[in-house]
This record gives structure tokens, C-alpha cells and sequence, in this order.
């Protein structure tokens, strides 16, 4: 997965993401394409989840799949996860509970409780860094004022690093794949750097829903891998979804 | 052109929005879940809509996992003891995942599988 938040010079945040899913689960040699990244696509679907008629958040999922790892707070904040892969992962966790140690969350069910229930970008945040997870994860966090962005990598026990976006600083943005933002990826997956110079490349003035997508939309940001590309704007309360393909010749993550 | 050779990282695209042409499958649909109804029937909608391709992708994944285990016994396992280890999942999620379970005809611990499918492959 690429995530990115990125605040342009009026201070308007903008949240996007690919989803990459489905490595080694299968590659269809005759379509040239990994198996359940192809069957998750037709699965895709954006909800508005609704009380009383008014919408309390919109997130993009798959059809069956309850917990979410995609939404915008209309107003208030937007979330997305990706996967951290690490040896002590969520199948430690699921073991953990099947014992019967159950005092962690489930990933997908912590972000739609955060979407469902959090009134601030700093409430989802604080629920973010301290709930016990089943599995570790980064997550990417952006509310609606200036400066309010950041990613959070954690532990399943613990929060390692808040990476927080700094104007003064001069970063506008922050760019979040499947690797830890103090390491270097690895040198076969990285989506990293393209991105980077991408965004590099599209300055603060110029940064909008269209620039981002093209940046998400740039190989090997956009992979054999990726599923949907998901645009975000916390202010205005939208998200758009678009399913993606990548076809030859691209890198298979 | 060096964008189309790996490592793939010379040219950053320009102009993609709004999106068109091969990169492009199309847009995801929009549904309402309505949290005033009770969770079992939340999903009922889109999953009337989406059965058909829920059935494809759990299938894809059977036959993945036939091909390290052709005797079927961690489908089995799946299908009999997931339900029972992970009756404990919290609620509403539970609730609504059973909701689906019976509206797609698919066995529960299929789709308790596909909820946690996330978490499983985080190493």
C-alpha cells in the first residue's frame, strides 16, 4: 500500500491512498495478475454509514469485509492503515486469542470504531497510539486544520513513532508505504522514493485530488498489486474510489 | 519511456484525472449502511448485490489453500472451529458478519476467515 497526506498553501489536507493486496496469494499467468488482488476488485464498494438519515462517516471496503481500513469523518479527520509486516504479526495475536487473551483490537474493527465514535482528529488519535492491537500497523491520520497529519507506526503493545507533518519545516507532506519511515525499504519494493519525487516534483502550490492521483498512479506506486486508489478531501467530506489495473509490463508489487 | 522498464521510477505521470484508460476498471459503488437497523441486517443490501462476487474471491482462496492441503483439512477446520474459537469477536461485528454469513450461503467461519484475512497476513 502508498499512503499519502499532503496540506497545500491554503491549508487544505488532502488524504489518498492505493491498496495493495494479494502478494503470493496466487498469480494468474493467463491475465498476468495476482488472483485475489483480481477478485477483490469487483468487490469494492464505498459506504455511507448513516444514523438517524445523517452520515457519520464514509469509507471505502470490501463487500463482507466489516472493518475498515479506509474513511473520512466528513469535517473532522480522515484515516487509512497499512499493513506493517513484522514476526511478531497479527497471527501472534490470533493465536493470543484463541487462548483466550483477548485484550487487543482487531485492526479493521479499531478504525471503524474510530470513525464511528471519535469527535476529533485528536480523539482518533489518541485511540490510534494506545489501543492494544491484534496486529502490528501504521496508520496515517489527517484532520482539518494546518499541521494536523501524521503516522503513527506501531507495535501490537506499543506505539514506536508518531511522524508528524511539519510546515516550518518545510514538509507538506508525508508518504507512508510498508516500511518503518526511519528505515530504508527494501530495494525491491520501493514506492517509496517515486512517490517522494513525485510529490517533490508537483510542489506545495499544485497539490489537488487530480496531482495526487497521478502520483498514485505513477509505476511502482501503482503495481500489479493494487486494487483501488482512494482521494479524500476532510473539508469538503468526500472520497472517490477508483478500481485500478496495471497492465504490462509492471512490477508485480 | 523509462517509466514502462523497471525500476519504473523516471517519469512521474501527468494529466490521469480524471481517470481514463487501462489503469482505470471503473468506480466503485456507493452504498448506505444503516446503523439504526440491527446489525444482522445492516449488510443485506450489498451483499444481495456483491454474492456472486464474494462466492469468486472465497473460492480463489479455497483453491489456494487446496494446493498445500488437497485434503481440505484446514478448509474443514476453517468451516467447523473457526465459528467456535471466535464467537468471542465484539459485537456489533460479530452480529454482522453472522448477518452476512446467512445472507451469502456461505459457511460463517468462511467469512470470519475473510474478516481476519488482514490481521493473517501481517508476517
Amino acid at each position: 500500500c502508498t499512503a499519502i497526506i499532503a496540506e497545500d498553501k491554503t491549508g487544505r489536507l488532502f488524504h489518498a491512498r492505493n491498496l495493495d493486496f494479494g502478494l503470493f496469494l496466487g498469480w494468474d499467468i493467463k491475465h498476468s495478475t495476482w488472483m485475489v488482488s483480481q477478485s477483490l476488485k469487483p468487490l469494492t464498494v464505498n459506504i455511507d454509514f448513516q444514523r438517524n438519515n445523517r452520515t457519520i462517516f464514509k469509507s471505502v471496503t470490501f463487500a463482507g469485509y466489516v472493518g475498515m481500513l479506509t474513511g473520512v469523518k466528513p469535517g473532522i479527520f480522515t484515516v487509512t492503515m497499512n499493513e506493517r509486516f513484522n514476526l511478531d504479526g497479527g497471527f501472534v495475536g490470533i493465536i493470543e486469542w484463541i487462548f483466550g487473551i483477548r485484550n487487543s483490537v482487531w485492526i479493521g474493527f479499531l478504525i471503524r470504531s474510530v470513525l464511528e465514535n471519535a469527535t476529533s482528529y485528536e480523539e482518533a488519535k489518541n485511540e490510534l497510539v494506545e489501543t492494544k492491537l491484534i496486529s502490528p500497523a501504521y496508520f496515517m491520520l489527517g484532520g482539518n486544520k494546518s499541521g494536523e497529519a501524521c503516522v503513527i507506526t506501531r507495535a501490537r503493545e506499543t506505539c514506536l513513532d508518531i511522524w508528524e507533518l511539519d510546515l516550518k519545516q518545510g514538509m507538506w507532506y508525508l508518504v507512508e508505504t510498508n516500511y518503518d519511515h526511519w528505515n530504508k525499504p527494501l530495494f525491491v519494493d520501493d514506492r517509496r522514493t517515486p512517490a517522494m519525487k513525485c510529490m517533490n516534483k508537483i510542489t506545495q502550490e499544485k497539490i489537488s485530488v487530480p496531482t495526487i492521483y497521478d502520483v498514485l498512479s505513477t509505476k511502482p506506486v501503482l503495481n500489479k498489486l493494487t486494487t483501488f486508489t482512494a482521494l479524500m478531501n476532510v473539508a469538503e467530506g468526500t472520497l472517490e474510489t477508483y478500481l485500478r489495473d496495471c497492465p504490462n509490463p509492471c512490477v508485480p508489487w | 519511456r523509462a517509466q514502462d522498464v523497471p525500476p519504473f521510477t523516471e517519469d512521474c505521470r501527468s494529466g490521469t484525472y480524471p481517470p481514463t484508460g487501462p489503469t482505470f476498471k471503473g468506480n466503485a459503488s456507493w452504498y448506505i449502511v444503516n446503523l439504526d437497523l440491527p446489525p444482522e441486517e445492516r449488510w443485506n443490501s450489498i451483499i444481495k448485490d456483491k454474492k456472486v462476487e464474494l462466492f469468486n474471491l472465497i473460492q480463489v482462496i479455497k483453491d489456494f489453500i487446496k494446493v498445500f492441503d488437497p485434503a481440505g483439512k484446514i478448509i474443514g477446520l476453517v468451516d467447523d472451529e473457526l465459528p467456535l474459537i471466535l464467537d468471542s469477536l465484539p459485537s456489533p461485528f460479530l452480529e454482522e458478519i453472522k448477518g452476512i454469513a446467512a445472507v451469502s450461503e456461505t459457511p460463517l467461519g468462511e467469512i470470519i476467515f475473510y474478516n481476519i484475512f488482514y490481521e493473517l497476513f501481517t508476517v
